[in-house]
């Protein structure tokens, strides 16, 4: 629907759903999606990245969508 | 929240650029 692949939007819908000022995690991801693994989770923070879907917070560890809410 | 002003400044920033982003992204899709 919206351009993502399932483990993109997967990682998009977690990051938005988080309301922390300084965002998610990697390690949070990680922790939320078992099933995947780490290297595909930062993939997907990249590519979500590029597209300005999301964006780092604090460090590169950390990040929030762009999605008002 | 528990933020310092310089991390608070470097979120605004990145979350301005990554507007800008998917802004561009969009409009290249049209």
């Amino acid at each position: 629907v919206n351009g993502l692949t399932a483990h993109q939007s997967q990682v998009l819908n977690l990051i938005k759903s988080c309301h922390l000022p300084e965002g998610m995690s990697l390690q949070d991801l990680k922790g939320q999606l078992h099933s995947m693994s780490m290297s595909t989770i930062k993939q997907a923070v990249e590519f979500l990245s590029s597209e300005g879907h999301i964006y780092s917070t604090v460090d590169d560890d950390h990040y929030k969508s762009t999605d008002a809410d | 929240s528990g933020l310092t002003e310089e991390q608070k400044r470097r979120i605004e920033e990145n979350r301005r650029l990554a507007l800008a982003r998917r802004a561009e992204r969009q409009a290249a899709q049209r």
